[in-house]
């Protein structure tokens, strides 16, 4: 069973063009292993990406250096799974 | 186990199986109006389940509703089902619904992609599309809202099989997506068709794969409005609406464009809350609420569906 310790889900807002073309490179990095939960396609809409702990640090440089505004929407993705498990359970103890 | 559809907890995610027999406990409680109908096998065999609402003769105007399409998006068929239990508990109660349930059945999917979300629930949570072994390639799965007719192989969908929105080797290459074509063929009288994802908080009409107005633009725009603004009244959850293409971006051989194509002029994709912090991994506490204001946008669509039969 695959697990998600360290993910983070980042929210970046866009200001133009530009940054959604930087986007679309950083989406075909397939080391990244990026899972884009919303796709970067108009400039009013945000784009939520999930990043992989072996990334983070690179994709955060890469925002940073384009002055790529994000904030961290899920600090840790497992974290929540976790969550959701201990629920799932209860139900059935319950 | 529960052992009635009372005693379902649907305030809570459920595994393949407890959906599963959740469907029967309804089935069996409720025979003269819920029967289940296999319309198809899934690329590993299992049983696409559908639920027919009905209390009438056959060939009756349908309205179709699925959840569950991406595997991960398991607020969609938590949805579903308490869609489902609502239905039974206010039909005879309800009078705007058994309305709507005495001239039209109603056909539900609840879990419409069952290999991608038993595979949610063992082995990889985020998991999205369906379960298929591409060959020539090391990578699973097809984006079963790629697959459809209208659009197929567009800008909006990928050809590389390890893409979160492959399109497939061929149109309705993937068996969960090919039933639903030929329930809909066969059954040839649907008149709305809702397909039920998350997340986002948007209601969408056609078409994705194109810029282009489709002909009824101007009444699903309006009849978007009516549904959202309904939505809102409950819990102030804003949706955004338009066609797909305008607001969210264009997206090629999606369900909602091939349904229109069909003929099914009523035909949304619904994307549901996260409230801007969970994506797909909304909490269950949010379950009941996201389902309860989620139905009064689809009583609306409903309504206006039986009171536009075309």
């Amino acid at each position: 069973k695959e697990t998600f310790e360290g993910h983070q889900v980042l929210r970046i807002t866009l200001k133009d063009e530009l940054e959604i073309s930087l986007l679309k490179e950083l989406s075909e990095q397939e080391d990244l292993q990026l899972d884009f939960w919303r796709q970067p396609f108009y400039v009013e809409l945000p784009v939520d990406v999930r990043v992989p702990f072996h990334s983070l640090q690179a994709v955060r440089a890469f925002l940073g250096y384009h002055e790529i505004h994000y904030e961290i929407m899920i600090q840790d993705v497992q974290d929540l799974l976790n969550e959701e498990q201990r629920e799932m359970m209860r139900s059935r103890i319950f | 186990q529960p052992r009635t559809t009372d005693d379902y907890d649907y305030t809570n995610y459920h595994t393949l199986s407890e959906i599963n027999s959740f469907m029967d406990m309804l089935v069996q409680e409720n025979p003269s109006l819920v029967s289940k109908i296999v319309i198809g096998k899934s690329y590993e065999g299992r049983d696409l389940n559908v639920l027919k609402f009905s209390t009438g003769d056959t060939k009756r105007p349908g309205i179709w509703i699925d959840t569950g399409i991406h595997a991960r998006e398991w607020i969609t068929p938590a949805s579903g089902t308490w869609f489902a239990k609502k239905i039974v508990t206010d039909y005879g109660r309800d009078p705007v619904l058994t309305a709507i349930l005495d001239k039209i059945d109603i056909f539900l999917e609840l879990v419409t992609n069952p290999d991608g979300y038993e595979y949610t629930h063992t082995s990889n949570r985020m998991w999205r599309k369906t379960r298929r072994i591409n060959s020539g390639s090391s990578c699973i799965g097809v984006d079963p809202n790629r697959n459809w007719g209208t659009g197929y192989g567009g800008a909006g969908s990928s050809s590389n099989p390890c893409s979160e929105t492959y399109r497939g080797p061929s149109v309705y290459s993937e068996p969960e997506v090919k039933a639903i074509v030929d329930f809909t063929k066969s059954h040839g009288n649907l008149k709305a068709f809702l397909t039920i994802h998350s997340y986002s908080q948007m209601l969408l009409y056609p078409y994705g794969d194109t810029g282009a107005l489709c002909v009824d633009d101007a009444e699903l725009d309006e009849l978007a409005l009516k549904a959202t603004t309904a939505l809102e009244s409950l819990y102030g959850t804003k949706y955004t609406y338009g066609s797909t293409f305008k607001t969210i971006y264009q997206a090629s051989g999606v369900t909602t464009d091939w349904a229109y194509d069909e003929g099914i002029k009523y035909s949304y994709t619904f994307e549901l809350r996260d409230n801007g912090r969970y994506g797909f991994i909304l909490p269950a506490n949010q379950i009941i609420p996201t389902a309860q204001e989620t139905w009064l946008a689809l009583m609306v669509i409903m309504e206006h569906t039986k009171n536009n039969l075309y």
